[in-house]
């Protein structure tokens, strides 16, 4: 479940980078 | 204490003056507005479809599109994790959709 969250939290940031 | 509460001026609408020069997007390389192919966009709307907590599985979008091949649709999965659009889960072959909102 961590490793959910991290990877969540990873794709979101790499969103959010791409969107900048 | 009294806000000021200015009104925003009005909107101009912007004309599209020269529509005819914007070139049309013929041929087979359709591109929809979000920067994504079009397969990348199916396995993306199909991610997004899965109501499952855990995800979609590979198993799955190879299922459901099987005019696919698996290495295109790994190479749809790999492009998507890359830009953040969706990101596995309780395994590197369960996805879920980060814009699913």
């Amino acid at each position: 479940l961590v490793r959910i969250q991290r990877n969540k939290a990873a794709a979101l940031l790499r969103l959010a980078a791409r969107n900048v | 204490n009294k806000s000021h509460n200015q009104p925003s001026a009005g909107r101009v609408p912007i004309g599209n003056p020269g529509m005819g020069e914007a070139g049309n997007f013929g041929g087979n390389n359709f591109m929809p507005a979000n920067g994504l192919t079009v397969a990348q966009n199916q396995v993306l709307s199909l991610i997004k479809a899965c109501p499952r907590p855990e995800g979609l599985n590979f198993h799955d979008l190879k299922n459901q599109l099987q005019h696919m091949t698996v290495a295109s649709i790994k190479q749809a999965v790999d492009f998507l994790s890359n830009e953040g659009h969706i990101y596995s889960t309780v395994d590197d072959d369960h996805f879920k959709s980060t814009d699913a909102e």
